[in-house]
């Protein structure tokens, strides 16, 4: 299928986080409660992250290449502030709150 | 990881309160 390789050069309101979910069986479930797209991107990647010490920034950085780093500390620290996510063993690594 | 078991509960706390 689509990899999020080619996925760069796509306008952001397109872009990896939203399409890439499919993939992931997900249940198709897409949070539209009051996030906007670059929060939920970044949610989605960290609640899909299967190491249990969480997604770190660099992480998110790295599968986000159409996102600044600061818009994605914008998001992580909105969305630890809602509740959807919390560092674990640093302030760079984050954890999806309702993943099992 | 007392720590992050905090962390965890704290943002489970703060999502509950959010959805209410």
């Amino acid at each position: 299928g689509k990899s999020l390789m080619s996925a760069s050069r796509v306008p952001q309101s397109f872009s990896a986080g939203i399409g890439d979910m499919r993939g992931y069986g997900v249940g198709g479930s897409i949070p539209v409660n009051g996030l906007t797209a670059h929060q939920s991107q970044v949610l989605n990647l960290i609640k899909n992250c299967p190491m249990p010490e969480g997604m770190s920034l660099q992480e998110l950085k790295h599968q986000l290449h159409n996102m600044s780093m600061s818009t994605i500390k914008q998001a992580v620290e909105f969305l630890s502030s809602e509740g959807h996510i919390y560092s674990t063993v640093d302030d760079d690594h984050y954890k999806s709150t309702d993943a099992e | 990881q007392e720590r992050i078991r905090r962390n965890k509960e704290a943002a489970q706390q703060r999502l509950a309160e959010r959805c209410v």
